[in-house]
């Protein structure tokens, strides 16, 4: 048998040590520990190795502290419009969705319409109509409410500015 | 933006790569990393990538993308590919981020040109770590 591994992320930025605390850090350590204990026990036992990443992705997802389900951040009108793409590298076959509010847990949804829709990337109430027709868990506004997400979003709401999870604002024009 | 990428014991590939987007973002914007081929791909033949960062750059630069052709055409390794991209092609239009990537061989690369990166990663050879800044 061939060697494996597995890598995840939570996200990159400005991450500044002074507002970094011990306890802080501690948490984020636990919580990318148990994604990457439950990623690679798939491996482990000879698991498939889009089991693996969903599966890590998926504990991230539960966690408040990061920018991903749960713990997405606010959108201009107070939203949380989250993102997922998941990819087979033997069979290049990938799903996507896009503009999805509601569900716990986007990349499971991404990963249905790699396996289970003709299609590769669903948008907004067509992606939220799919997740349904596929009885993925549905979460109310009060689930995705963290109020340290709420600060960073009052801080800027109402302003052309925009923040990345771990920066500051960046005000630079995209081509 | 969360993610994850992993070679299994036949040697398959997969990338994962989920976000919330930006604090503010302008409702209707698609863009973060979660886009096939600019933040996530995965080709058994080259690696498999999941990035983060400021997500217009990274459709710009097709980043994910970008990594898996320099293995194919160029012959790069994964670390020279994944560094190539980070540390040069996306600075040169002004992104910022990183990326996480695995290759067949269960060689990994962790990437990123930010002052840290939540990150984790585990091989069958019993390398590990948890790590946020650059050590």
């Amino acid at each position: 048998m061939a060697r494996f591994a597995i890598a995840l992320h939570g996200g990159a930025g400005t991450l500044i040590k002074g507002n970094m605390t011990p306890d802080k850090e501690k948490a984020y350590k636990k919580v990318l520990s148990e994604a990457l204990q439950k990623g690679y026990t798939v491996l482990e036992n000879d698991g498939a190795a889009v089991d693996a990443v969903q599966e890590a992705v998926m504990c991230m997802e539960d966690s408040a502290l990061f920018n991903a389900g749960k713990g997405s951040v606010f959108s201009a009108n107070g939203t949380h419009e989250m993102e997922a793409a998941i990819m087979e590298g033997k069979t290049r076959k990938a799903g996507a969705v896009a503009l999805l509010t509601g569900i716990k847990n986007p990349i499971s949804v991404a990963r249905d319409v790699m396996e289970k829709s003709q299609h590769v990337f669903l948008l907004g109430q067509g992606a939220l109509e799919f997740a349904k027709s596929m009885d993925h868990v549905l979460q109310d506004s009060k689930y995705f409410y963290d109020e340290f997400r709420y600060q960073q979003w009052q801080e800027i709401k109402g302003s052309s500015q925009f923040q990345l999870d771990h920066s500051k604002s960046k005000n630079s024009k995209f081509g | 933006t969360v993610g994850a990428v992993a070679c299994d014991r036949r040697s398959n590939l997969a990338a994962a790569t989920s976000t919330g987007g930006m604090t503010n973002k302008m409702i209707g914007r698609l863009g973060d990393s979660a886009v096939p081929g600019a933040g996530n791909y995965a080709n058994n033949k080259t690696c498999a990538v999941s990035c983060t960062g400021s997500g217009e750059y990274f459709l710009r630069g097709v980043v994910a993308y970008d990594v898996s052709c320099l293995m194919e055409m160029k012959n790069m390794t994964l670390q020279e590919a994944a560094e190539e991209v980070i540390q040069r092609r996306i600075l040169e239009i002004g992104g910022d981020g990183g990326l996480i990537a695995v290759d067949a061989e269960a060689n990994i690369s962790l990437p990123f040109n930010t002052e840290g990166m939540y990150r984790a990663f585990q091989t069958s050879d019993g390398v590990a770590g948890v790590k946020i800044y650059k050590d």
